[in-house]
C-alpha cells in the first residue's frame, strides 16, 4: 500500500460518503444522476465478485463492503425513499444505461487478460467505471446548475482515479508488479473524461463564482 | 504465472 493508493481510496470513500450524507441529511437528490449511481453499483458488484473467495486484507474487505453498501443505499434512497425520490429529475436524467453497459461488455469479452468469467467481469467493471460518470456530467450540463456538494462529489471522484494513476506509476517503478495496460487505459480515459469538468471547476473556484458548465 | 496482483486494489 503506498500513499497514492491510500489517498486515492480515502478520496473515493469520501466522495461516496459526501453524496450519501448529502442525500440523507437534506433528503434531496437534486442534481444527482440515478443512472450514474446505478452504474457504480454495477461496477462494484462486478469488480468485487471475489470478495468472499479471495481474502486480501481486512482493509480491502472492509472498503469493498463500504463501497458496495454505500452505492446500493444511494440507489435505494433515490429509487425508494418517499421524500428523496420526489427530488429526482427523471425527465432530465435520460442517459440510456445500455449505451454504456453493452459496449463495455463487448469490449471486455474481446479485450481482457484471461478469458474467464471473473476476469471478464473484472475487466468489464474497469471499462464501465471509466464511463459511468457520463450520465452525471450530461445531467450537470443540462440542468446547468451545480450545487456545491455535487460539484465536490464529481471532483473527488475524478481526483481518486488520478491518484490511482500515480499509484500505478509508483508501483510500476518500485515493485516487480506491473500494471496491466487495460488498467492503465481505462484509468487514463476515466481521468480525461473528468478533465474538462476539472477545468470548469477550478475556473469557478478561482473566480469564486458559481460553477457553470458550457451547454 | 503472472498473477494479476492488481486485485489487491479496490
Amino acid at each position: 500500500m503506498n500513499i497514492f493508493r491510500l489517498a486515492g481510496d480515502m478520496t473515493h470513500l469520501f466522495s461516496v460518503l459526501v453524496l450519501l450524507l448529502k442525500i440523507h441529511t437534506i433528503k434531496s437528490c437534486a442534481g444527482i444522476s440515478l443512472k450514474t449511481q446505478e452504474l457504480y453499483a454495477l461496477v462494484f458488484t462486478t469488480r468485487y465478485l471475489d470478495i468472499f473467495t479471495d481474502f486480501i486484507s481486512l482493509y480491502n474487505t472492509v472498503m469493498k463492503l463500504i463501497f458496495l453498501g454505500s452505492s446500493f443505499s444511494i440507489v435505494w434512497y433515490i429509487r425508494r425513499h418517499k421524500i428523496v425520490r420526489r427530488s429526482y429529475d427523471k425527465d432530465q436524467d435520460t442517459f440510456r444505461h445500455y449505451f454504456l453497459v453493452i459496449p463495455c461488455l463487448v469490449l471486455a469479452v474481446f479485450i481482457n487478460h484471461k478469458f474467464t468469467f471473473k476476469e471478464v467481469m473484472w475487466t468489464f467493471s474497469l471499462y464501465l467505471e471509466a464511463v459511468a460518470i457520463l450520465p452525471q456530467l450530461v445531467l450537470l450540463q443540462r440542468t446547468r446548475n451545480i450545487d456545491n456538494l455535487t460539484g465536490q462529489y464529481v471532483f473527488l471522484l475524478g481526483a481518486y482515479r488520478a491518484l490511482y494513476i500515480l499509484n500505478w506509476i509508483y508501483r510500476h517503478f518500485t515493485e516487480p508488479h506491473y500494471v496491466h495496460w487495460i488498467t492503465w487505459i481505462a484509468g487514463v480515459v476515466q481521468t480525461l473524461l473528468y478533465a474538462d469538468f476539472f477545468y470548469y471547476y477550478f475556473q469557478s473556484w478561482k473566480n469564486n463564482e458559481k460553477l457553470q458548465l458550457p451547454a | 504465472d503472472t498473477k494479476i496482483d492488481q486485485k489487491d486494489e479496490l
